[in-house]
């Protein structure tokens, strides 16, 4: 029988860093979304050499806590949904003729020891031309997908006014449990049905904002600075 | 990019000196987005007497490291000299793309060297 491989130094020194394998390279149709950007420049390595866990005077970087989310965490991910499925429903639906959506997160890169604090679905819509200026805004409803297709259990309802903005509803808690590891993947069905005319929205992008605490790679939790 | 390394026993008392990681030097610029290296320092020098005794404004040096110069300068075959190592450090944070193409933050403690000291 042959012995497993040792990994080599490369591998051993990434895992240490927490990353099971070499990320293979920038994927060429992702942009860096501008709420990675800010969270990163919260804490500028530069900033932090002339002025060690501060942004700005009298305000004090706590350890493993992202401070623009005000949540504790010591990683933040942004995940895009893996191609959103459409289907439009009979009159019968809660949802009327609209379409409703289903949303894929693959959650796989997160390790069971990651404990979430923060699950931010966004979503941007755009009404459709025809029925553009729906009176009295539109009810979101966010649902796990059933056996087979459909909603399942709706997890979520949140009234939205406007879709001029992007639509942000928080999952955890309501996707799963507040103390519960995040699962693999998760599959959404999303539904925005309009109060009052007949408008409907189009889907044009979801996408998950994931903020975890490693208690591995937070050193100041068990041994606060003097 | 580094301040050069000194041979044993030459370069003064135990202190951090400049390096400069490159995420490109070392292979990751394809997935690491931000930042494209950081200062990271290192420590070395000497940690004999008097230079292992905490300086003005140095870290506190630990006595044991203190004892242990003290018993290398009266008899050096018992023991060697206190180790020169960071004493204090600071965290970065890095953006990159992972193997499922998401964009991560990740907070990473104890990634640069403030101040050295002989332990």
């Amino acid at each position: 029988a042959r012995a497993p491989v040792a990994p080599g130094p490369a591998a051993t020194l990434l895992q240490a860093l927490g990353l099971r394998d070499a990320p293979q390279g920038a994927p060429k149709s992702r942009p860096v979304p501008p709420v990675m950007w800010r969270l990163f420049r919260r804490r500028d390595p530069q900033e932090a050499r002339t002025s060690p866990r501060r942004t700005s005077p009298g305000a004090i970087l706590r350890p493993c806590h992202v401070e623009e989310l005000g949540v504790a965490g010591n990683i933040v991910r942004h995940v895009l949904d893996r191609g959103a499925r459409a289907q439009t429903l009979g009159p019968t639906s809660p949802t009327g003729q609209c379409t409703e959506w289903t949303v894929v997160f693959d959650l796989s890169a997160v390790e069971p020891e990651e404990l979430p604090s923060h699950a931010r679905l966004e979503m941007r819509f755009a009404e459709a031309e025809a029925t553009a200026g729906a009176a009295g805004g539109w009810e979101l409803s966010v649902g796990r997908e059933a056996e087979g297709a459909g909603t399942g259990l709706v997890l979520l309802r949140q009234a939205v006014a406007t879709l001029g903005t992007p639509v942000r509803v928080e999952l955890l808690g309501a996707a799963w449990a507040r103390n519960a590891s995040a699962p693999r993947s998760l599959r959404l069905v999303l539904a925005l049905r309009p109060r009052a005319s007949g408008a409907c929205a189009s889907l044009i992008e979801a996408s998950l904002l994931l903020v975890t605490l490693d208690p591995r790679l937070c050193h100041p939790l068990a041994r606060p600075r003097r | 990019d580094a301040e050069p390394a000194v041979g044993r026993g030459l370069g003064g008392a135990c202190r951090a000196r400049r390096l400069y990681v490159s995420f490109r030097e070392v292979g990751w610029h394809r997935w690491v987005i931000a930042p494209r290296g950081f200062l990271a320092n290192y420590c070395q020098g000497q940690c004999s007497l008097p230079a292992t005794l905490p300086g003005p404004g140095g870290p506190p040096a630990l006595n044991h490291a203190v004892l242990r110069a003290l018993m290398h300068s009266a008899i050096p075959s018992t023991t060697s000299l206190p180790c020169c190592v960071p004493a204090r450090l600071s965290p970065i944070s890095v953006l990159f793309f992972d193997n499922s193409d998401n964009v991560v933050l990740r907070h990473y403690e104890d990634m640069v060297v403030d101040e050295c000291g002989c332990r």
